[in-house]
């Protein structure tokens, strides 16, 4: 799976999110990627999601919509992600991974996988990482 | 703090041999965004822009380089969401395509429904003037590996994404 949430001059806010799905799935499988409130979610008042993973466990639990509840909630970009992917592991033993990004362009990088490639671009720097805790920054 | 864009290559296990070109991959990827959102493009534009990037990069599962359904057949979903209006394009299940995020937009832009699937995703393609590639295309040699590898009775392919309780 990829993905990307943005957020341009103008505040509005986008996401994207496409996947070839699971290995060796079923044929017709249909997982989380083209599911409103699952495999992606964008609105302007609170922000943006784009999230991959086990999919049948991003749809049981929504998991796009369910981090922008948080934020809307008060919650930061990195706790509200947190707290969606860690209801995902506890409630239905899902690991996967999100970008997420709100209308004044904080965002976070979040995964409870092993790996995730992720990469930022803001203020012409660049951030990039794919295991836990790395962040490396350069220049664009 | 304006503009902003985020990408991510997918969550899981990334065999070390391919930490580089995953890394390298979302780095060109966000800068083509960028560069979308500096030359004053739309959200919508710079996140479509940097998914179709990952979509031609083999070393990703979407698009050239999509994991084997059990047939060993590529099948492949994606959804774009604007949030200014709520408006949302998603395809699903749809094959013998090199973009599907490019699809998933036409369907926001051009159609009354927020997703189209299978055949019906073909056949609108088809309307669009969206090109057919051969399935081949999208297959890579590393893919067409791992599917023969998880054909075995006791191979479990979503084990990186099941959370081990405890």
């Amino acid at each position: 799976t990829v993905g990307a949430v943005a957020v341009d001059s103008e505040g509005n806010i986008a996401c994207a999110t496409s996947s070839g799905g699971i290995l060796n799935k079923m044929e017709g499988r249909v997982g989380d990627t083209p599911c409103i409130g699952s495999g992606g979610y964008a609105d302007n008042r609170m922000g943006a999601v784009s999230t991959t993973g086990h999919g049948e466990a991003i749809m049981k639990v929504t998991l796009a919509r369910l981090i922008l509840f948080h934020m809307e909630q008060g919650q930061s970009v990195e706790a509200a992600s947190d707290l969606g992917l860690a209801y995902m592991k506890s409630r239905v033993s899902g690991l996967g991974g999100v970008v997420t990004v709100d209308p004044q362009g904080h965002w976070a990088t979040c995964f409870t996988s092993q790996q995730m490639a992720w990469a930022a671009a803001q203020k012409d720097t660049l951030h990039y990482g794919l295991y836990t805790g790395e962040h490396f920054t350069q220049s664009i | 703090m304006l503009p902003v864009v985020v990408v991510h290559g997918g969550a899981g296990q990334i065999p070390k041999e391919w930490s580089e070109k995953s890394t390298s991959g979302v780095c060109s990827a966000a800068r083509a965004g960028y560069r979308i959102l500096q030359g004053g493009g739309s959200s919508m534009d710079a996140v479509v822009e940097a998914a179709t990037q990952l979509e031609n990069n083999p070393s990703f599962n979407a698009g050239c380089g999509s994991v084997l359904n059990v047939k060993g057949e590529v099948e492949m979903d994606a959804i774009v969401m604007d949030g200014k209006t709520l408006a949302t394009g998603a395809v699903s299940a749809v094959r013998n395509i090199a973009n599907p995020i490019q699809l998933a937009r036409l369907v926001m832009d051009k159609t009354s429904h927020a997703c189209l699937t299978a055949e019906g995703a073909s056949q609108f393609a088809r309307s669009m003037g969206v090109p057919e590639v051969p399935q081949e295309s999208l297959i890579t040699e590393y893919s067409r590996m791992r599917w023969k590898k998880n054909l075995a009775p006791d191979a479990n392919p979503v084990e990186c994404q099941i959370g081990k309780m405890g």
